[in-house]
């Protein structure tokens, strides 16, 4: 463990409770993309199936269980207890492109080909993407609420710190893992454009305003 | 270096 991963892990941490957060207390889900969330439980349900074979760390035992926790109490919110709140009309990626692909490179490029192996490999191609339908809500609606933007930028430094972790990894165990690099730097590539308005706009106040 | 065996991150 070190100082990058830790504080990686805090930020989505933050970034997870944020949401579900606001969803509770404004007891509204408008402006959430219920698809990412959709998908973000995928991605843990399919790289946490580990829990059950193999232990880490109690802390890595424990951030699994509740990143699995918050995110399907994250969809109950939206899509049961505030669906009257659930935004349809701009939550419209087509998430199948993003899984359908995910699974057959997973199939295709992993260190090894077994079950666990295989889902874990998904579950990294997966996440890179899974922003994607907020950030394509985001865009379409032409603007965010700043707590979502505060979400999304917690949600992006997560991953961009994880980089900075396999940097130092590297550099002290000689420790690295490619695949789960190259699926960091595309997820955190993908941010770069909110970060830019992020850091430009809603730090001085203004509202987040995607040139539609 | 290798490649990692089990995957110790989240």
């Amino acid at each position: 463990m070190n100082i990058f991963r830790l504080t990686g892990d805090l930020a989505h941490l933050i970034a997870i409770i944020i949401l579900l957060h606001k969803i509770w207390k404004s007891r509204s889900c408008a402006g959430i993309s219920g698809k990412s969330q959709v998908l973000f439980a995928l991605v843990y349900t399919t790289r946490y199936l580990d829990l059950v074979t193999s232990y880490v760390s109690i802390y890595n035992t424990f951030m699994k269980f509740v990143f699995l926790a918050t995110s399907y109490a994250t969809i109950y919110l939206i899509y049961v207890k505030f669906k009257a709140t659930y935004d349809h009309n701009h939550d419209t990626f087509r998430i199948e492109f993003l899984i359908l692909p995910s699974l057959a490179l997973a199939l295709l490029i992993n260190h090894y080909f077994n079950f666990l192996e295989v889902l874990w490999t998904f579950s990294i191609y997966l996440e890179s993407v899974a922003i994607l339908p907020q950030l394509f809500m985001v865009s379409k609606t032409g603007e965010a609420e700043s707590i979502t933007s505060h979400y999304l930028f917690a949600l992006g430094s997560y991953r961009a710190l994880y980089i900075l972790n396999w940097i130092y990894r590297y550099a002290t165990e000689g420790h690295y893992d490619l695949i789960a690099i190259v699926a960091g730097v595309v997820q955190t590539v993908l941010y770069c454009d909110f970060f830019y308005l992020y850091i430009t706009k809603v730090l001085k106040g203004k509202k987040l305003q995607l040139p539609a | 270096p290798q490649v990692v065996e089990d995957h110790d991150e989240l």
